[in-house]
């Protein structure tokens, strides 16, 4: 009710000035693009942002070399096993991780620069049936995987030689683990969502399953994105793949929810919905968040940004001839966002 | 979002729920 309430009354038409471009990368090589993300890259004394391109079967390092050109700087083959996404690791530098499997992530690797060789190279981090993964500060990296028998949620501590130094196994909830957001601010504090549509708290230290909250039967299948703690409760954002659109508040992409973690009750605090466009069946594909902008890949091709804190679609990138956009990733540390179509171009916008 | 929506809220919800949550 309390988010019924407050559902935002969709703007006129939203704002694409809020977006503007800024240069675009052409991967030629790529016949089908999985994932576009950005790592920073220190290289000659200097750290720069730098772009990664990932098709089913190489991931590519783009470096800026003027104002709107990019060159490829190095590409990792990956043959055996196809790529499926790019995982963000925070705060780290000269690092990629990709995420590899047929259906499902079989493995995950880390790309990296090795200076003690001055060369290029791959390592693998974990293999099994992996459901969910996420790269957390400090150089860690919690993944799900289910065997027939039972789930296991595991903390990986990666050293900068592409190693890892420690393994934490964090308590499995009964329901597959779908997603992972870390809770900003609180270093040991990390929130998942489930099949069973329920958010859940772990204590990353002690591996402790402090607690499971319903998100509720209106919005199936919640992706959890960020978290973060204020005043004694616990926002979460979650986008719905799996939304239905309905008259009272259309077709909600993503929504802010408070959950008291003490009691478990929750309230919806914002709706950011799907923005007006010819009455056909639109969904949200895929998104990502960053801060308090949301950004979503439609089934029309188009990409939506959002601010989520005020429920309002803020730019909208239509479709174009040269084709539909299919990945929307933010680019780290609020650089802008990028837009990738699957023949390999990526589009940088400022935000 | 009020209290009487949420129940009683702690500012120290993770402490007081690590001490409380099965080891």
């Amino acid at each position: 009710d309390v988010a019924e309430q407050l559902s935002p009354v969709l703007p006129a038409g939203p704002r694409e000035e809020s977006l503007q471009f800024v240069s675009e990368l052409k991967d030629a090589w790529c016949s089908c693009a999985v994932d576009v993300g950005t790592v920073w890259w220190a290289a000659a004394g200097c750290r720069e942002l730098r772009v990664v391109t990932a098709c089913e079967s190489a991931v590519s390092l783009w470096e800026p070399l003027a104002p709107g050109c990019w060159a490829r700087v190095y590409t990792w083959h990956l043959r055996e096993i196809p790529v499926i996404q790019i995982i963000p690791l925070p705060d780290t530098c000269n690092l990629v991780c990709v995420a590899l499997g047929e259906l499902e992530i079989g493995e995950i690797r880390l790309l990296l620069y090795s200076s003690e060789t001055d060369s290029f190279e791959h390592s693998l981090v974990k293999t099994g049936n992996i459901k969910a993964v996420v790269g957390l500060k400090d150089w860690r990296l919690v993944s799900s995987s289910r065997t027939m028998q039972e789930q296991q949620v595991e903390m990986v501590s990666l050293s900068e030689t592409g190693g890892s130094k420690d393994r934490q196994t964090l308590m499995p909830p009964e329901e597959t683990v779908t997603a992972f957001a870390e809770v900003e601010g609180m270093r040991e504090a990390l929130v998942g969502t489930t099949a069973g549509n329920s958010v859940v708290v772990w204590n990353l230290k002690t591996g402790q399953l402090l607690r499971k909250m319903h998100v509720g039967y209106s919005y199936p299948a919640s992706i959890c994105h960020r978290a973060y703690s204020d005043s004694g409760l616990l926002f979460v954002v979650l986008s719905h793949p799996h939304a239905k659109e309905s008259e009272s508040c259309g077709s909600p992409a993503f929504r802010v929810v408070a959950f008291n973690p003490r009691t478990g009750r929750s309230a919806g605090v914002m709706f950011s919905c799907l923005p007006p466009g010819p009455p056909c069946p639109r969904r949200y594909l895929e998104g990502d968040v960053w801060d308090t902008a949301g950004a979503a890949v439609l089934t029309s091709g188009a990409v939506a940004v959002w601010d989520l804190l005020r429920g309002r679609c803020t730019a909208v990138l239509p479709p174009d001839p040269a084709g539909h956009w299919a990945l929307a990733r933010w680019a780290a540390g609020g650089a802008g966002l990028l837009a990738g179509r699957r023949n390999g171009t990526v589009h940088l916008y400022r935000y | 979002c009020s209290e009487s929506d949420l129940g009683p809220i702690s500012l120290n919800w993770f402490e007081e729920l690590s001490a409380e949550a099965p080891p």
